[in-house]
């Protein structure tokens, strides 16, 4: 992986992840219900399964190449099933 | 690789298909054909068969759809997700859609189909994503070029891992018309060139390939090795110096350099200096000695100088004047050893190229010891 760039990534950006890892790795299905509010913990643990996925470093954080692959074109049926 | 939860799997091996709308950013026969080709290959390498039906519902029903259409999953425009498919199972189960907002194409520009469908096809089936960036079933598109596509060790594993291998006899490509026995007494060919140490010999979907100084043969399924090439090739020449190897198909040709074919093709045979009212090639043979390419369409011949790039002036000429005992017209023709081979129906004629008339009549499947 490229070495990816720490940024602070812009609203939009987390606002893109946390769909993304949504649709794709189940960010809100392991989260209970009781707690809607996605904790810091539960989208960082989902950062790293992606980013372990495609063989990113594995961070944790919304780096430049870890965006990068969230915006390639792809298939819409999710990685991982819960 | 990975598969679905609880390993969905179809439990039978035919399984039927039904392409529902079509896209108007490509041809009807072009969709078609990438639908089909995308099924041809999981059916080369697993028991499975695939048939098209056109009405009524199909185990994977194929359909191009905007934004909301149906199921929980809407689409999101163009770019992001290109399209989804549903594990094996009842009602939705298995069917594949594209998102619409894509532009679908059959070659490089906007989106492959073809590759699209393989990856989609292979959830159909029951595939997972695999993290292989090889693999077809990698999430991401834009890794894979549909010329030089062929499925990875790890497609293969895991979709052999939910289906077996395919059944003890050779690929059948097209299950209506069962393959033609190389020693059948009627057999004509498509094609045939020599490729390396090797000569092919082109039939429908499939080639034989053969050492000519051996007895050793084989058979495989044209779209096993080149998936985007059609069945059917009409006609194929080797210039053994460059490794290139031509082949011809209406009025389009392809080039395959070291077994690959390569990007660009296909061509037009316009292109070369053909007139408009030659919609296709019988045959056509490259002589090494003169450094030119003979194209022989119905009974007439051109003849093409591969140095210049260009054809000869004062062509077309008769085939049966200049190459007396041939035609009027041939189906087949390959050059070995100072010989022409020209192809007639279930006849051979070898032709000597320096004394100019034919040596020897044999059969057509002669190089198979039949």
């Amino acid at each position: 992986a490229s070495q990816a760039k720490v940024i602070s990534p812009t609203e939009m950006d987390e606002e893109f992840a946390e769909m993304y890892l949504n649709h794709f790795y189940g960010l809100t299905e392991t989260i209970p219900m009781t707690k809607m509010k996605i904790s810091r913990d539960s989208l960082k643990e989902k950062i790293q399964e992606m980013q372990k996925f495609f063989g990113l470093n594995v961070t944790g954080q919304l780096d430049t190449s870890t965006l990068e692959v969230m915006h390639k074109p792809r298939c819409g049926v999710p990685d991982v099933h819960h | 690789y990975s598969t679905f939860q609880g390993r969905p799997v179809w439990k039978k091996h035919e399984i039927t298909y039904r392409i529902n709308n079509y896209t108007p950013d490509m041809k009807k026969e072009d969709v078609d054909y990438a639908i089909q080709k995308a099924f041809q290959v999981w059916s080369d390498v697993t028991p499975l068969k695939f048939r098209r039906v056109h009405a009524g519902e199909a185990d994977i029903m194929i359909s191009f759809a905007n934004g909301a259409h149906g199921d929980f999953n809407p689409f999101d425009g163009k770019d992001g997700i290109l399209a989804h498919a549903y594990e094996p199972g009842p009602g939705i189960g298995g069917d594949a859609h594209f998102d619409e907002a894509e532009t679908w194409s059959k070659n490089q520009q906007g989106r492959n189909l073809f590759l699209v469908a393989v990856h989609e096809l292979g959830h159909s089936l029951g595939l997972g994503h695999s993290n292989d960036r090889k693999a077809i079933m990698y999430p991401n598109y834009g890794y894979l070029d549909p010329n030089t596509f062929h499925l990875s060790s790890d497609d293969i594993r895991g979709i052999q891992s939910l289906y077996g291998g395919p059944e003890k006899h050779q690929p059948m490509p097209n299950p209506d018309r069962p393959k033609p026995a190389v020693c059948d007494p009627n057999l004509s060919f498509d094609a045939v060139t020599t490729l390396g140490d090797k000569i092919i010999f082109f039939k429908d979907g499939v080639f034989w390939w053969k050492f000519p100084e051996t007895s050793k043969t084989g058979i495989s399924s044209i779209s096993s090795l080149w998936p985007t090439l059609p069945s059917g090739i009409q006609a194929a020449y080797e210039i053994e110096a460059r490794k290139q190897v031509f082949l011809f198909k209406d009025d389009k040709y392809w080039l395959l350099s070291n077994l690959r074919l390569q990007p660009n093709y296909p061509k037009s045979i316009y292109s070369l200096g053909f007139p408009k009212y030659v919609k296709k090639i019988d045959g056509a043979v490259f002589n090494p000695l003169l450094y030119k390419t003979y194209f022989f369409v119905n009974s007439w011949y051109w003849r093409y100088d591969e140095r210049n790039q260009r054809m000869d002036p004062g062509y077309p000429r008769q085939i049966t004047k200049n190459f007396p005992g041939i035609g009027p017209k041939i189906d087949a023709v390959f050059y070995f050893k100072r010989n022409y081979y020209f192809f007639q129906g279930s006849t051979q004629l070898q032709y000597d190229v320096m004394l100019h008339r034919v040596t020897k009549r044999l059969r057509s499947s002669n190089w198979f010891g039949c």
